[in-house]
């Protein structure tokens, strides 16, 4: 090896640059032939426009490379067992590199995780992170890039740089957008006493308890015996428009449309649908998913960014219910604070999955939002959701998959949580 | 990455963070 290492020469020569804008040229050849366009997620204000990749040469470089196929085979490599002797010297120099604080770990013994993708997916030990008593408490560690009011259902990436509320949640209903798919999630877990701690912390209307339950329950049937009858293939509809079905799931559970929450709940009683969000221009049939707030309120976004040493489980910012989520398939870009400056509509087009819901304020919502390095999104109460998969044809970028949670909780109408409660994380890959 | 909130809250809430700061799990966000 020394003589090898000493007599080898050292030859230079140029990386092919040729090949690389070869194969970038390829790409963008294929994307057109596709009929893509660049096209990589629809905007919410206005349905008919799409979002296309806007930003310097970096970010169009970046939007050629096969980011999500990375992502996998990264998580895929992180996966792979390390041989026991080289974990503790591997992860404590990961940690001094990324800053991890060995002190916290629920399992202080690094040779018991077995691959770096466990390491980074670490647990804490109890008490390491107190809850405070305020209303809104952060969900991650991390960094908090931007924060404020909204105004104009535009949400602010940084300053200058905006997107839609409605490209980032989701639109609600509108003819042809819910299509029959089964989607299965978690039902096991019991509805204890625990989840009634906070439940004076959230508001409910009386008829949203008593007297228009019974109409969404038997909505709800309605839906679900229509739902049975569909054939499952045609239930994975286009992103073209589609025109409105007689007797279509959110035709049958229509419910006046009084509140936010009051939408929120009545589209939760559509128990398991899918859609996109690529409904016609017709302002009268989709909704805003933030469509009326109460009086004298109004709507704050926070956004927190979650370094590489950064612990990545999330947990619950608030007592709130979670009714629904929406998976949205997107691009994994990194979402870098370098990144956020330079990409508009970062947040809209990455891969991420809106949990919506309600608190004591009214509407309620928390977004994690996938990256390349971290493309899997995972919700401890929602064993049916895969992310970063490989993406199949029907589910195009800027479509979404939902799946309410109305089932966890007959009373609540959804997956109740307590400030401080772990929800899920972020995992490698 | 990324987590982004976006919540209903009365007018008066404030925030009691600085753009940029670290924040853990559970350190308070804001009030009203």
């Amino acid at each position: 090896l020394h003589s090898a290492w000493k007599s080898t020469p050292t030859r230079w020569y140029p990386i092919p640059i040729g090949l690389g804008a070869l194969y970038l040229g390829a790409q963008q050849a294929k994307k057109k032939w596709d009929g893509d366009k660049g096209v990589v997620g629809i905007d919410g204000d206005n349905d008919e426009m799409a979002v296309k990749l806007r930003g310097p040469w970096q970010v169009h470089v970046m939007g050629a490379l096969p980011l999500r196929s990375l992502s996998r085979l990264w998580g895929y490599l992180n996966s792979l067992e390390l041989p026991v002797w080289s974990r503790e010297p591997g992860f404590k120099l990961y940690s001094y590199v990324f800053g991890c604080n060995l002190d916290e770990l629920d399992q202080p013994d690094l040779k018991s995780y077995a691959s770096l993708g466990d390491f980074f997916y670490r647990r804490l030990r109890d008490g390491v992170r107190p809850i405070d008593d305020e209303p809104l408490v952060s969900p991650a560690d991390g960094r908090l890039l931007h924060f404020g009011a909204i105004n104009g259902a535009k949400v602010e990436q940084v300053k200058g740089l905006t997107y839609s509320l409605d490209a980032l949640l989701g639109k609600t209903g509108g003819p042809g957008t819910p299509a029959a798919e089964d989607v299965e999630f978690d039902t096991n877990r019991a509805f204890d006493d625990h989840d009634f701690a906070n439940i004076n912390d959230i508001d409910y209307s009386l008829g949203d308890l008593l007297g228009s339950s019974q109409r969404k329950v038997d909505a709800n049937s309605s839906i679900k015996d229509e739902q049975s009858s569909e054939d499952e293939s045609s239930s994975m509809r286009s992103s073209s428009p589609s025109p409105s079905t007689p007797g279509s799931p959110n035709e049958d559970a229509s419910v006046p449309q009084e509140s936010t929450t009051d939408n929120l709940v009545r589209d939760a009683s559509v128990a398991l649908s899918m859609g996109t969000n690529v409904v016609p221009a017709d302002a009268s049939s989709p909704r805003s998913s933030v469509s009326k707030l109460r009086e004298g309120n109004g709507l704050f976004f926070a956004v927190i960014y979650l370094a590489p040493g950064d612990y990545h489980r999330f947990h619950s910012p608030a007592a709130w219910v979670v009714e629904r989520r929406r998976h949205f398939a997107g691009e994994l870009f990194s979402v870098s604070p370098y990144i956020a400056r330079r990409l508009s509509n970062l947040f809209v087009l990455n891969e991420r999955v809106a949990l919506l819901g309600r608190w004591r304020y009214g509407f309620f919502s928390m977004v994690p939002v996938g990256a390349t390095n971290v493309g899997s999104i995972k919700i401890n109460f929602d064993q049916a959701l895969r992310t970063n998969e490989r993406r199949p044809r029907s589910h195009p970028a800027g479509t979404y998959i939902e799946a309410g949670y109305s089932k966890a909780s007959s009373l609540l109408r959804g997956q109740p949580l307590n400030a401080g409660e772990e929800m899920g994380g972020f995992r490698l890959g | 990455s990324t987590v982004v909130l976006v919540f209903e809250a009365p007018k008066d809430f404030t925030f009691k963070v600085q753009e940029g700061q670290k924040v853990k799990v559970g350190e308070a966000l804001g009030y009203v």
